[in-house]
C-alpha cells in the first residue's frame, strides 16, 4: 500500500 | 533509492558525525541543546522499531542502527560524560520539549495512515522530527554567537531535509503519483523552521562575519 513504500525511507 | 535521498541520508549522517566530533574533540557540548538530541533519539527509536521485524535492505538497516546509536551516544555524553556534562548550558536550554512530544503524539493519534501501533509511532516520529530542532534554534538565538561546528551541524540537518523534499518530488513523478501527506507536510514545516537560520548563515558567510543571530 502507499504507506508501505513510505517505510523504505529513513 | 535516488540521488536526492542518498544525498539526504549522507548529509543527515554527516550532521550527526559533525556533532559527535565537536563533542568528542572539544570535550564540550556548549551551544548544543540536549533537549533536541533527546527528541531526536525518541524520533529514531519510534520510527525504527521495524528494524527487527521488516528487513528492507542492508543499507536501510545499517543506517537505522547508526542513527539510533549515535543519537543515544550524544545524549549519553551530554548526561553522563564527566567532562562533557559540565559544559552543558542547562539554564539556557529551557525549551519545554515535553510539549513537543505531547503535541506530536496527539497529532499522530488523529492523523495517521492506519490506526495501528506501528503507524501511530511512525507518524509520531515524523511530526516530532519536524519540530525537534526548536530547542536548538532557541538555544542558538539565546547564546547569540554560534560556534562554527554547531552552525555546520544545523546547516547539514537543514540540507538533509531539503534533499528529502527533492526526493519526494522525484518519487512522486517517477513512482506513480502516490501522495504521502504526512511526511510531505511535516518535511515542509521542518525545512521552513531552518529557513531563517539558513538566511542568517548565508548572510554571515557572504559578509564573512561570525554568525550572529538576532535576539
Amino acid at each position: 500500500a502507499a504507506s508501505d513504500n513510505a517505510k523504505d525511507e529513513l | 533509492m535516488n540521488a536526492f535521498r542518498f544525498l539526504g541520508d549522507m548529509t543527515h549522517l554527516f550532521s550527526v558525525l559533525v556533532l559527535l566530533l565537536k563533542i568528542y574533540a572539544t570535550k564540550s557540548c556548549s551551544g548544543v541543546s540536549r533537549k533536541t538530541q533527546e527528541l531526536y533519539m525518541v524520533v529514531f527509536v519510534a520510527r525504527y522499531m521495524d528494524l527487527f521485524t521488516d528487513y528492507i535492505s542492508l543499507y536501510n538497516s545499517v543506517m537505522k542502527v547508526v542513527f539510533i546509536t549515535s543519537s543515544a551516544a550524544i545524549v549519553w555524553c551530554m548526561r553522563r560524560h564527566p567532562q562533557v556534562r559540565r559544559t552543558y548550558d542547562r539554564d539556557q536550554d529551557t525549551f519545554r520539549h515535553v510539549v513537543l512530544v505531547a503535541a506530536s503524539f496527539v497529532l499522530a493519534l488523529i492523523f495517521n495512515e492506519r490506526f495501528t501501533f506501528r503507524e501511530i509511532c511512525w507518524a509520531f516520529s515524523i511530526y516530532l522530527e519536524a519540530v525537534a530542532i526548536l530547542p536548538q534554534l532557541v538555544l542558538l538565538q539565546r547564546s547569540r554567537n554560534v560556534d562554527n561546528l554547531t552552525g555546520q551541524y544545523v546547516l547539514f540537518l537543514g540540507a538533509y531535509r531539503a534533499f528529502y523534499i527533492l526526493n519526494w518530488i522525484y518519487r512522486y513523478f517517477t513512482e506513480g503519483h502516490t501522495s504521502r501527506w504526512i511526511p510531505w507536510i511535516a518535511g515542509l514545516v521542518q525545512t521552513a523552521l531552518y529557513a531563517d537560520f539558513f538566511y542568517y548563515y548565508f548572510l554571515s558567510w557572504k559578509n564573512n562575519v561570525k554568525l550572529e543571530l538576532p535576539a
